[in-house]
């Protein structure tokens, strides 16, 4: 269950991050959807660890001391969460 | 008096980094919509 904790703790941080950014990406709000879809394709293991909430601590962080880089940090997550996508297994017909 | 010009308005456009990083974002999505 530590992993469970340490998954709501990281989806709490990366609501935190939207609710943040969704305010200053209205001029393109197909940003916010894609960076959701990002997360929804990242695997279970990277999206409870430890390395992914270092990550968003620290775009968090950044992110609303200066707010002049929002899409380097957005873009900084979403390359973050594209590493850690499930692969998806083609199952190839006969 | 006038008021302090509000400073912490900072456009994301002035800056190069975050130009960049927008305009390679807009272009994975855009990409991303095209192969959906």
């Amino acid at each position: 269950n530590k992993g469970q904790c340490m998954s709501a703790e990281n989806k709490k941080l990366f609501e935190e991050f939207v609710d943040y950014c969704s305010g200053l990406t209205e001029d393109h709000p197909e940003v916010i959807p894609f960076l959701k879809g990002r997360l929804a394709n990242a695997n279970q293991t990277y999206l409870s660890s430890v390395e992914f909430r270092n990550v968003l601590g620290r775009c968090l962080t950044r992110v609303q001391s200066k707010r002049s880089k929002i899409y380097v940090y957005i873009n900084e997550l979403c390359t973050s969460l594209k590493a850690n996508s499930q692969k998806r297994k083609l199952t190839l017909k006969p | 008096g006038a008021d302090a010009p509000d400073d912490d308005d900072d456009d994301d456009d002035d800056d190069p980094e975050n130009r960049i990083a927008k305009k390679m974002l807009l272009e994975e999505i855009k990409a991303n919509l095209s192969t959906e």
